[in-house]
């Protein structure tokens, strides 16, 4: 009995383990997603328009944006070389990565948040391996793995 | 042994991950509605 | 006899959580290196660029400051404190060893 108790301990920390590690796992495939999406959509504007946007009007990843209100009032001291960085805000902000922004701009299909219509499931799935699909259908519909194979029988 | 204090909070281009900055929103947002 | 079987069940199960949690870890792997390879190919950094309407309809109505830094860059925000005014100092310090540190301002008025 005490070694079921304690073999019910181990099986609860390696769940626990799994979820983070296929948190991340769809984290990663998320970033591929996105990216992917995005570097095909300036494809085909640049095919539409015949020519690639002004340079001082796009912006190339990586980079990360700090978003404050229209009020703040910002001090910023920069060094002569432009290695060091000191801002001063008079009122909180956000920093944000440029992953965070792609999917905030429906680069990922909405599926962070479980919501992907099925056309949009076709072709985040033709962004990523196909050995790794399985995991865009769960979070297209926001399913707990939990709920699925492995652990459903023995559950 | 004692633990520095944390003062503040750091993020590495290219090297943390999102939830770093993540964390670091959570900070300031805990301050602002202290 | 009840508890042996259960034994025997949670053994089986706990040996599917290895070979689980193992298959995860070599996905992970290969999925990094998939991104490395897809950001690295040539044709790919050519288009990986967003615009500054794409950024705005993000973060409608705010100030923003697109950061643009060599890996390594270390950007430190230290916890809120009151200033001698009173007022809350908000913080941001960035700091390269490699390179410079380019910053534009996006949606001032």
């Amino acid at each position: 009995a005490q070694e079921c108790q304690n073999l019910e301990m181990e099986k609860q920390r390696r769940m626990e383990r799994i979820k983070q590690k296929r948190a991340q796992l769809q984290e990663l495939l998320l970033q591929q997603i996105a990216f992917k999406n995005l570097v095909q959509r300036n494809q085909q504007n640049e095919q539409q328009n015949q020519g690639a946007p002004a340079l001082n009007s796009t912006i190339k990843l990586p980079f990360i944006i700090v978003n404050t209100s229209k009020r703040t009032v910002i001090d910023c001291s920069i060094s002569s070389d432009k290695f060091e960085y000191l801002f001063n805000f008079d009122n909180a902000f956000e920093i944000h990565d440029d992953i965070e922004v792609l999917k905030r701009m429906g680069m990922s299909f909405g599926l962070e948040s479980g919501k992907c219509s099925p056309e949009d499931l076709r072709l985040a799935k033709s962004l990523v391996p196909k050995a790794l699909e399985g995991y865009i259908t769960d979070m297209s519909t926001g399913s707990s793995w939990v709920n699925q194979g492995l652990l459903c029988n023995s559950a | 042994s004692c633990l520095t204090p944390r003062t503040a909070l750091l993020y590495k281009f290219n090297g943390s991950p999102s939830k770093s900055l993540k964390d670091i929103n959570n900070m300031i947002k805990q301050g602002d509605q202290r | 006899k009840e508890v042996i079987e259960k034994l025997r069940h949670l053994k089986a199960e706990i040996e599917e959580l290895e070979l689980k949690e193992k298959e995860l870890d070599q996905q992970k792997l290969w999925l990094q290196q998939s991104i490395k390879n897809v950001m690295d190919d040539s044709v790919n950094n050519r288009f990986s660029y967003v615009s500054h309407e794409d950024i705005c309809s993000c973060f409608k109505g705010d100030t923003l400051l697109a950061i643009q830094a060599p890996s390594g860059t270390q950007l430190e925000v230290p916890i809120p404190e009151l200033g001698q005014n009173g007022q809350k100092k908000y913080q941001i310090t960035l700091r390269s060893r490699s390179g410079p540190i380019h910053v534009l301002l996006i949606n001032k008025d």
